[in-house]
């Protein structure tokens, strides 16, 4: 009945055993702890009326939700517990086509959650975009940061264009950018110096929403065209036909500013150029090898 | 030059805008994907080329070896690791400094040996089991895999590391189950 803990020497993930979920982070290193909460959500795609501009549907080019607020896959997550010396993972199903894996490898300053989602159902004649949100209660005020193709960080400001008065008509999909490798959300609080900071190891769309918040859509499975110029929904069916899984990584680390700046750097560049793997069985014994 | 070319057409292709965006016809995302997939496959011939020229081999043993690549390992998925008690891998790092990598290989045993280097140097490694029910073994993907050998690769700055990873005898880490309150 008590919490679950993932640590190493370096870091720690509480996990709630009420709901599953992640509750708290901590970085050792820098003693820095923060209430920490993550779920995966879904918006439903508008269907649209392609008849009138005013009601465009989501779709390969457009993202639009029907509703703000995103639902829950589930509120709480199943757990199965791996401790090892090398690797520690707390593995999370929340529904038949959302699990995770949240593992902590030995000395590693930042935790790896390895989503996999899909198929997505499409049942209920819903389009579906799921994401996964991490929500914690920095002062983030209106802002968070991405990265422009790997190179230089942006901030992004919640409803809001450097270069002209933006008249926001989309709460949701016009405060998304794109995530190339990487978004950080900062507490710009003055003397405050936590940064929380998402790697990704695929380009995706995200944002934050609300101040503390940072989501990332991870899967899309739409039924309308959103005229556009593709003339088909974005509904890949795969071999099976029953639409697609997708799996993929974040790393994820808490720190200073500083430390963060360090570390996204450092390890942006080893997700982008990882390393090759070639395997051979050769009949050579280990000593002719050598 | 003429294999990476596949590739680099491959690539150019892909330059155009609803390939960069995901907006494409679906038959034209096949298409794309299939250029992407021969051009890759062309280019592991050249690495295989490359590897066994930059290993130097003693003249009793002078064969080229075969090097082959596991495309699915993202989905612990890998025809070699999983059925064979025994096999060499190479890791190559592209970048210009020396990097620490934790590698996970889809295997079927219970336990293995790990030895690098010329000396043999053990190498620590753990076996977790993959677990249905985060469809890590996804029924999708045909392994044969029960398993994820994990270890931690430390790898020369623009230069490679060899391992000989042999099955012995052991135990898997245990996966507890947790029951939650509702």
């Amino acid at each position: 009945n008590s919490d679950v803990t993932l640590k190493n020497e370096r870091v720690s993930v509480v996990f709630d055993s009420m709901t599953g979920l992640v509750k708290e982070m901590t970085n050792t290193d820098k003693g820095i702890s923060i209430p920490l909460s993550q779920n995966f959500f879904y918006y439903i795609g508008h269907d649209g009326d392609n008849s009138k501009p005013e009601k465009q549907a989501s779709g390969a080019y457009i993202f639009r939700p029907n509703e703000t607020n995103p639902y829950p896959i589930n509120t709480s997550a199943t757990l199965e517990i791996v401790n090892g010396e090398l690797v520690n993972e707390v593995r999370q199903v929340f529904s038949n086509y959302t699990s995770q894996v949240v593992r902590l490898y030995a000395g590693s300053p930042y935790v790896e959650f390895e989503w996999t989602v899909g198929p997505i159902p499409i049942g209920d004649n819903k389009g579906r975009e799921v994401i996964t949100r991490y929500m914690t209660k920095l002062a983030s005020d209106n802002k968070f940061y991405t990265d422009a193709n790997g190179r230089e960080i942006l901030q992004r400001v919640r409803n809001y264009r450097p270069t002209w008065k933006l008249n926001q008509t989309e709460p949701v999909a016009g405060n998304y950018y794109p995530i190339n490798s990487r978004a950080f959300i900062r507490d710009e609080v003055a003397n405050s110096d936590i940064q929380f900071t998402v790697l990704n190891d695929r380009s995706q769309g995200g944002g934050s929403i609300q101040d503390g918040n940072l989501e990332i859509m991870l899967h899309r499975r739409l039924l309308h065209d959103d005229s556009l110029g593709v003339g088909e929904p974005l509904n890949e069916t795969g071999v099976a036909g029953n639409g697609l899984v997708v799996r993929g990584k974040h790393y994820v680390y808490l720190g200073d500013k500083s430390s963060s700046a360090k570390l996204h750097r450092d390890l942006g560049e080893e997700i982008f150029m990882a390393p090759i793997t070639a395997f051979t069985t050769s009949k050579l014994t280990p000593e002719e090898w050598a | 030059s003429y294999k990476i070319d596949v590739l680099k057409r491959a690539m150019g292709v892909s330059q155009h805008h609803d390939a960069v965006s995901g907006t494409e016809k679906q038959a034209v995302a096949y298409d794309y994907a299939e250029r992407l997939a021969n051009g890759s496959a062309e280019c592991q011939e050249v690495i295989n080329i490359a590897l066994n020229k930059l290993q130097d081999k003693a003249p009793s043993i002078a064969a080229a070896l075969e090097w082959k690549f596991c495309n699915y390992l993202n989905v612990s998925k890998c025809g070699l690791t999983e059925n064979n008690t025994a096999f060499y891998m190479t890791v190559y790092n592209p970048l210009g400094r020396p990097v620490d990598k934790w590698l996970r290989l889809p295997v079927r045993g219970k336990a293995y040996t790990i030895y690098t280097g010329p000396n043999g140097e053990l190498v620590p490694n753990q076996v977790v089991p993959l677990s249905k029910e985060t469809k890590m073994v996804p029924d999708h993907n045909n392994s044969r895999a029960t398993a994820d050998l994990v270890f931690k690769a430390s790898l020369p700055a623009l230069g490679f590391n060899t391992y000989y990873i042999s099955q012995s005898s052991g135990r898997r880490t245990a996966v507890r189950k947790v029951r939650q309150n509702r």
